[in-house]
């Protein structure tokens, strides 16, 4: 649940 | 979304920019390492699979677009655009980049947070990121003439790192933002590599000197 944190950067 | 985090972007988007005015506009792509352009597509299409599985937002989803349609467009004009081409310095060109490639698999596999084809090649593009710049550090030594154009360029590469931590500081601090190590350790050492670079840019800035690194 908590993946996007990092994942949504680029 | 943080200030640090979109000017940390925006520089990025700036970097390509110079790039591409050196390349269209002057038609040269002297000083730029292939090999480090090679490498930023590889980083690009294995970290943005995710395009594929999962929406953030359309910020998110077109900036992902122009950085992967723009690294192409930078290697395809080095390599068969017939003017630019030809100004390539191929001969000092010569960092293995393979080995960095191989050396990132090597790593990913062996950490990761989960195993899993999107997560595991994620990884890969995290550690082969923070290493890509070495051909183009390399290339940077080896020529006698910088242009400011590419001393540009890969200052502001290294500034959009450098932001992406004070990011990073601030989600931290700001929005419980959990520790994540694998992208906060091949981030600094992303950054620490430009370090060098970064001391002698700002001196030859400040004494209006035309920008030389030490062999």
């Amino acid at each position: 649940k908590e993946q996007p944190q990092s994942h949504d950067e680029l | 979304m943080n200030l640090f985090r979109l000017l940390g972007d925006m520089t990025h988007l700036l970097s390509i920019v110079v790039l591409l005015l050196k390349i269209r506009t002057v038609k040269s792509c002297a000083g730029i390492s292939l090999k480090t352009q090679e490498l930023y597509v590889i980083v690009f299409l294995t970290r943005y699979l995710d395009l594929f599985t999962k929406y953030y937002s359309v910020y998110n989803t077109a900036m992902k677009l122009v950085f992967l349609g723009t690294s192409i467009g930078i290697v395809w004009y080095m390599r068969y655009h017939k003017v630019v081409k030809q100004t390539y310095s191929k001969d000092e060109d010569t960092f293995k980049h393979y080995f960095l490639i191989l050396l990132s698999i090597i790593l990913a596999l062996l950490i990761h947070r989960a195993f899993d084809v999107i997560e595991v090649l994620w990884t890969f593009s995290l550690y082969l990121e923070a290493v890509a710049i070495l051909p183009q550090l390399v290339l940077l030594q080896k020529s006698r003439n910088i242009d400011t154009l590419t001393g540009d360029y890969v200052f502001l590469l290294g500034a959009y790192r450098a932001l992406y931590i004070l990011n990073w500081v601030y989600r931290f601090l700001m929005e419980n933002h959990k520790f994540r190590w694998i992208p906060w350790i091949s981030g600094l050492v992303q950054t620490a590599l430009y370090a060098d670079f970064f001391y002698y840019y700002i001196k030859s800035w400040k004494n209006r000197e035309k920008l030389k690194l030490p062999a």
